[in-house]
């Protein structure tokens, strides 16, 4: 993941549907489409487990919270 | 968007273990740790759970008895679809039992013991091990279970939330033992060193046995911790008194007297030595700098002649005990000693007055008296109310008699 270096939308998409957010499989990624009121809705989703300000928003405080060493397991299962 | 309804607290993924003694395998280390180490780490990290519930955990060392949860440490790919993705990102994972229980570590990670640097090996490993038990990740941000790895701790304790939905899954601690036999380590309720009876070369721990009141216990390195009586120093390890003791201290540590007060490692691996009026500083057996120095000086609000000085596992800071009253040293304040110190012993409930030594073992920190020790609570702020009961006899329990 990219540690450290900026998330971009993609990134993001890719990490949510790792760690449950997203019911999609990565491989569906790679064709780059993705419907935006989905990203922001599972963005909002991780915001409120992880405590962070709930705005939907791929913001700063969320990129950094993804940014953490974290065990693989999803956050959200079933 | 708004803040979540529902209040925040542990998730059970659905399934559990039928039986409470449970066995593991570690089928691969990691490459960057000592074997012993590692086994000594997984064991205490089971033991957060097993503290909590009546689950035990056992290690099986040989290759073919069938085991719960297997444990190893891989790179990449590694066969279950779930690649490792190298330093940092994800630390390891881990199956529930309905799924098999295993949990995998990242070998690409720097795994370490008892330090800030690199990657806990026993908090990642005890987190992994709440879902090889049944657990999901917590949104409750101070729980092991919450998903992101939040550094090293030195005073680790379980969270609240962890024991609640352990507790959901096994119920609570009816045992009071928790460990079961096996062929390997066995995680149980009680951290006490477990000394095993070695027979002591002559004059080694037989004077220990004798009379068990000591001038000081320290932790050195890592699990190495230093017994001071008079003139004389032992070394105890977990495998018990180490053979070759007693030996001079002067002959050790070049420029300390004997006789001392109170000593203490601190997180920046320098030991402290305290007797009288005068400390020093030594990293291992050097000395580091010119010493003595007064401890009016180093160690502003603090008085001369002290009982004892531990690193609390509870905060992090130095504590120092003389007589009836304690004070707290903070180095990183300004004083480092609060105007409201010194405060009464009694505050640590269960505590003595006027006590030996004090020293940290395993994430618990234990006061010793008279040749009798306590291990003190730090959730509870009291002397932990195990069974058997303390204080308990230094001697049988630390060496070895």
């Amino acid at each position: 993941f990219p540690v450290g270096g900026d998330i971009s939308d993609t990134n993001a998409m890719i990490y949510l549907s790792q760690f449950g957010y997203i019911n999609k499989s990565l491989s569906q990624f790679s064709s780059g489409y993705f419907n935006r009121d989905q990203l922001s809705t599972a963005i909002a989703d991780f915001q409120s487990f992880a405590g962070l300000n709930i705005t939907g928003e791929l913001d700063e405080e969320t990129k950094a919270t993804m940014s953490l060493p974290r065990c693989g397991v999803k956050d959200r299962i079933g | 968007y708004g803040a979540s309804s529902r209040s925040k607290r542990y998730a059970l993924q659905g399934s559990r273990w039928r039986v409470k003694s449970l066995k593991y395998r570690i089928s691969k280390y990691p490459s960057n740790l000592n074997h012993g180490k590692v086994d000594r780490e997984l064991a205490r990290a089971f033991g957060v759970w097993s503290d909590y519930t009546d689950l035990t955990f056992t290690q099986v060392k040989s290759g073919s008895e069938q085991v719960h949860i297997d444990i190893r440490f891989e790179k990449g790919e590694h066969g279950d679809g779930d690649p490792f993705d190298g330093p940092g990102g994800t630390l390891a994972h881990a199956y529930f039992p309905v799924y098999g229980g295993d949990a995998h570590f990242d070998d690409a990670e720097h795994w370490t013991i008892d330090s800030y640097r690199g990657t806990n090996l026993f908090q990642v490993a005890a987190h992994e091990f709440g879902h090889s038990l049944g657990l999901s990740h917590s949104d409750v941000k101070t729980a092991l279970m919450a998903p992101f790895y939040r550094g090293y701790e030195p005073s680790f304790t379980l969270d609240a939330d962890d024991i609640l939905g352990i507790q959901k899954l096994y119920g609570k601690k009816t045992r009071s033992s928790g460990g079961s036999s096996g062929d390997g380590s066995s995680s149980g309720s009680d951290n006490t060193p477990k000394l095993p009876k070695v027979p002591t070369a002559p004059g080694s721990g037989g004077t220990l046995c004798k009379n068990a009141s000591v001038d000081t216990i320290f932790r050195a390195e890592e699990d190495t911790h230093y017994v001071f009586k008079g003139d004389l120093y032992w070394k105890l390890t977990d495998d018990g008194v180490a053979a070759g003791y007693p030996r001079k201290i002067s002959d050790s540590w070049q420029g300390l007297p004997g006789d001392i007060d109170a000593a203490f490692t601190y997180r920046n691996g320098k030991t402290y030595f305290f007797k009288g009026p005068h400390y020093w500083r030594y990293v291992g057996k050097r000395m580091d700098g010119d010493y003595p120095k007064l401890i009016s000086e180093g160690f502003t609000g603090i008085p001369d002649n002290i009982d004892a000085a531990v690193v609390w596992t509870g905060n992090g800071k130095i504590y120092f005990y003389k007589g009836t009253k304690f004070w707290k040293f903070d180095p990183a304040q300004r004083p480092p000693v609060k105007s409201i110190y010194p405060k009464p012993i009694s505050n640590w409930e269960g505590i003595p007055n006027n006590i030996d030594t004090a020293t940290v073992y395993h994430g618990y920190t234990y006061f010793f008296k008279n040749g009798q020790y306590w291990r003190f609570d730090d959730r509870s702020f009291a002397v932990d109310n195990a069974n058997p009961k303390f204080p308990r006899p230094t001697s049988k329990w630390w060496f070895g008699c």
